[in-house]
Formats: structure tokens, sequence, C-alpha cells
């Protein structure tokens, strides 16, 4: 059995928002370490992989592997139901049919009781080894976001060209350019809004702007997001929860 | 031109 007990609803809400214009349909696969999805999009460009650490909930117990099969879609519009300050519980029975969703209000004198029809679904599970990455940047989420919209205005795709001074993202479209270059830099005062630049070796990498812009809807799960770079390979995308992680794996553009 | 890589060439299956 399934029995898990968010402090608040607030962070399966941003979860939730975070990857359902990515996914439509994804296993949480449940286990005593707490739930983790992984799910690809249907142009197969872009994986998603969550944990949700166990002690990310005020309780937690599941004491058999459970796979919840959902759909993000239908689960967005229950999950939305919540005050974002309510408890979230999440139950569901060994091999379960559906997932029961319970908000609580702090005072307890509101339960709203929803429950989900789980699907069965289909997933390969994609092995993913420890890559090695070239480059490594820190930077705000909001700003990353920003650039992002920004650039996307302009071109479907944005470069990233990491150098050992700064990153510089950059667009080119039929009406014009774009770019934007940071330095990296140290707030003493708000870590968070510090700009850290690694770099083993220059990068120029491509993306398809759109799914920057959906993988930027994972903001307001963490202040700082962190992007890991590599010559001809995924790039990785990480808003760190407070026990796990959203991370965002994407297929970068060749030359054909 | 550019052409868009597909995720799943990247990972094995497990």
């Amino acid at each position: 059995m399934l029995e898990g007990k968010f402090e608040e609803s607030s962070l399966m809400k941003k979860v939730v928002d975070a990857i359902k214009d990515s996914v439509k349909l994804c296993n949480f696969n449940c286990t005593e370490h707490g739930v983790t999805v992984q799910a690809v999009d249907d142009s197969r460009v872009l994986l998603i992989s969550l944990l949700i650490g166990e002690a990310s909930f005020e309780e937690y117990r599941c004491d058999r592997n459970i796979t919840l099969g959902i759909d993000l879609e239908s689960f967005n519009k229950i999950i939305k139901n919540g005050n974002s300050s309510d408890f979230l519980t999440l139950i569901a029975e060994d091999s379960p049919d559906n997932v029961l969703i319970i908000f609580e209000d702090k005072k307890k004198d509101r339960v709203s009781e929803y429950s989900l029809k789980l699907m069965d679904l289909d997933s390969d599970f994609l092995q993913i080894d420890d890559m090695e990455f070239d480059a490594t940047i820190t930077m705000p989420s909001s700003e990353f976001a920003k650039i992002t919209r920004d650039l996307k205005t302009l071109s479907e795709s944005l470069q990233i060209i990491v150098t050992k001074e700064n990153v510089k993202f950059s667009s080119d479209g039929d009406f014009g350019t774009g770019n934007v270059v940071l330095k990296g830099f140290v707030d003493m005062d708000k870590p968070d809004e510090s700009i850290k630049i690694d770099m083993a070796r220059p990068i120029n990498l491509t993306f398809g702007a759109k799914y920057i812009a959906d993988i930027v809807k994972g903001t307001s799960l963490s202040e700082s997001v962190t992007i890991k770079l590599a010559d001809k390979s995924p790039a990785l995308f990480e808003y760190k929860l407070p026990s796990g992680f959203l991370r965002f794996y994407l297929a970068p553009k060749f030359d054909e | 031109n550019l052409k868009q890589s597909n995720i799943t060439n990247f990972f094995a299956k497990s």
C-alpha cells in the first residue's frame, strides 16, 4: 500500500505543471524510497526524469513497489482543486485501479477527496548512465526562463555556446538575430542569484527552442537551474526538489 | 540546415 502525505499540495501542483505539456501519460513508480517518473515526449526528443524522494513527504509509506499509470491532464484537473497550502495525501492499494487524492486544509475543517482512475501504460525504461559533461552552468531559473522566452520569439532554434569566460544563448531567425551573454559571478548575499560556469571544453550546441520552452515550466520548482552540456550529446537541465529532482534530457540538433 | 536528433538513440533500453 502507498500512503504519501505532502505538507503542502503546491509541490505536486508544480511538478504536474512542469511536465504535463511534455508528456500526457506516464507511470509514477512508487518504492520505499519515494516516487519516480521516467517519460519521453511524443516526438521522442525530450526525456523527463523525476524523483520525489521520501523526504519530500511529511509522511510516507510504500511497502511494496506500486506503479500508478496516470493521465496527467486528468490528474492536473484534480490536483488544481486543492489549495496550495493544503495537506495532500495520495493513497493507493497494491495493484490499484485508482488512486485517492485527499486535500485537507490546515485547520482540518475541510477535507476533499478525489479518486483518479489509473491506466495500464506500456513504457520502455531507458538506462541513463552517469554522463560525462564538458560544461556545467548553474544560474537563476527565472533568468533562464526569460532568456528562453525572449529568444524563442526570433527562431525555433536556440544555440548555447560556452567558453571559458561566459555562456552565450543565441537565436538566428528570419527577421533578425538575438543573443544574451552571461558571465559567471558570485552573489554573496543571495547565492541563488549567482551564475556559475564550469567548462572543461568549449561547447556549441543547438536545441529546439520549443522544447526548452517546455523545460522552463519547471522554473517554479527551484530558484536555480543547472544545465550540463557535452558535445554531440543530450543536454541535462536539472531543477532540484527539497529531496529529489526534476531532470530534462534534451537531444540536440545536428548538421544534416 | 539542422536536423533534430532523437533522445532514444542516446540511451539504451533496459
